[in-house]
């Protein structure tokens, strides 16, 4: 099993590549510059996935960028869910990022009936209380979910009913889904309380 | 030194038992099941800190909530600056979970003459060429940056000059800076990479 360490660098490794001008060859040690990891810390992470690049020499871009596309899953265009228009619902509906590395927020859901039928940034907001048929039909597999705490778990529930099976899940709230989902939770105030720990710690990260 | 995963556990410990309504003991059992992490895993953290808790009855919710805070930091309110009024800066603006954990949005900057002046959700959007006085007086030693990826770097830059000495980063670019500043990045899309990592190679989590 690759850890996830690894698997949050790979896509880091494969960002870089997006963005590197060059169109050839590329070493460890410029990939070490670019993302800010150890030079020996890529050439680790890469073999995990096989022998690619020449010892002295580095590796080929194309060859790697494919490489890094079959293993992350992003040759595809993965169409997303983002549940809730809220605040941050919206301000993550004006995200390039995520359309630039193969993320389609191509369904917005709310229940509010004065959002539904609108329109924001392009995406038209449906109500959630359909979003099994919708889901099914646009091959949905992914959603965000940006609701209060109150409502999060049924609307996963809901999601997880209609055949999404990835998550990534902004609300401070312990969510439990079924063993076969993935779950990742972004914890902004958590992220704060780290930084907090480590400055009246003086911890060095 | 504390794992990092560790600190993060404790945060939602914490804020677990700032929502509990109970107001004596807690077992690990019961915090078990509320964050959802295993009660051995929770005993484990907490050893960390020294002996508390009597084995079979439990946590004195008083006691540790007040030591977690210590550990924490967040005994005391931090002032936090916001860089960036844009579309994710404006959303954070809205975020009540910063506050009730005693990260208060203070300051608001922006390089944005259409911007500077005005107020948002009751904080004024303060120049960010004024940055450093503003910094020292309000004592601010926390930033979160939601700026262009072209800015980033200069502006972490001169919010480290101005004494700034923890930085949650929302931009997904390789910022750098010196040993003693405590660095946390929150990359969105890189976390829909990992998901899109687990569904293509159906990995459990
Ligand atoms: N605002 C931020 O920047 C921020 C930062 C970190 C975490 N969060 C968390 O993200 C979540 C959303 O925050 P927000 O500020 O956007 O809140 P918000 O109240 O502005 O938006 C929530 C949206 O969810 C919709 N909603 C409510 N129940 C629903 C349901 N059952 N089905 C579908 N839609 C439903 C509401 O109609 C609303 O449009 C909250 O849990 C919050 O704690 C927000
Ligand atoms: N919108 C989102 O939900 C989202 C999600 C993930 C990551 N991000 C990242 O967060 C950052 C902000 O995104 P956004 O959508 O809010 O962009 P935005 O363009 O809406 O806002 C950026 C703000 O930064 C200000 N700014 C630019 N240069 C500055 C400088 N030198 N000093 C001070 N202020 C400056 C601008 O005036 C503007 O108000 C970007 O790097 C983006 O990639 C955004």
């Amino acid at each position: 099993k690759i850890p996830s360490m690894t698997v949050r660098r790979l896509f880091l490794y494969y960002r870089a590549l997006l963005e590197s001008k060059d169109t050839s060859v590329i070493s460890s040690e410029e990939l070490a510059e670019i993302t800010g990891f150890s030079a020996a810390q890529i050439r680790k992470d890469l073999t995990y996935f096989g022998q690619f690049g020449t010892p002295g020499r580095g590796y080929n871009i194309d060859q790697l960028k494919q490489k890094l596309i079959q293993i992350l899953g992003v040759d595809r265009e993965w169409n997303v869910a983002l549940v809730g228009a809220g605040n941050l619902g919206r301000a993550l509906l004006t995200y390039q990022g995520f359309k630039q590395q193969g993320f389609k927020v191509s369904t917005v859901f709310d229940k509010d009936k004065e959002k539904v039928g609108k329109s924001y940034h392009g995406v038209l907001i449906s109500d959630f209380a359909h979003a099994k048929e919708i889901i099914k039909s646009h091959d949905i597999r992914i959603a965000i979910i940006a609701v209060p705490a109150v409502a999060a778990q049924e609307v996963v529930d809901q999601l997880v009913e209609a055949g999404v099976s990835a998550i990534l899940n902004f609300v401070p709230y312990r969510i439990k889904v079924p063993p076969h989902i993935k779950l990742l939770n972004i914890d902004m105030a958590a992220e704060l309380g780290r930084l907090s720990y480590y400055l009246t710690n003086d911890v060095v990260l």
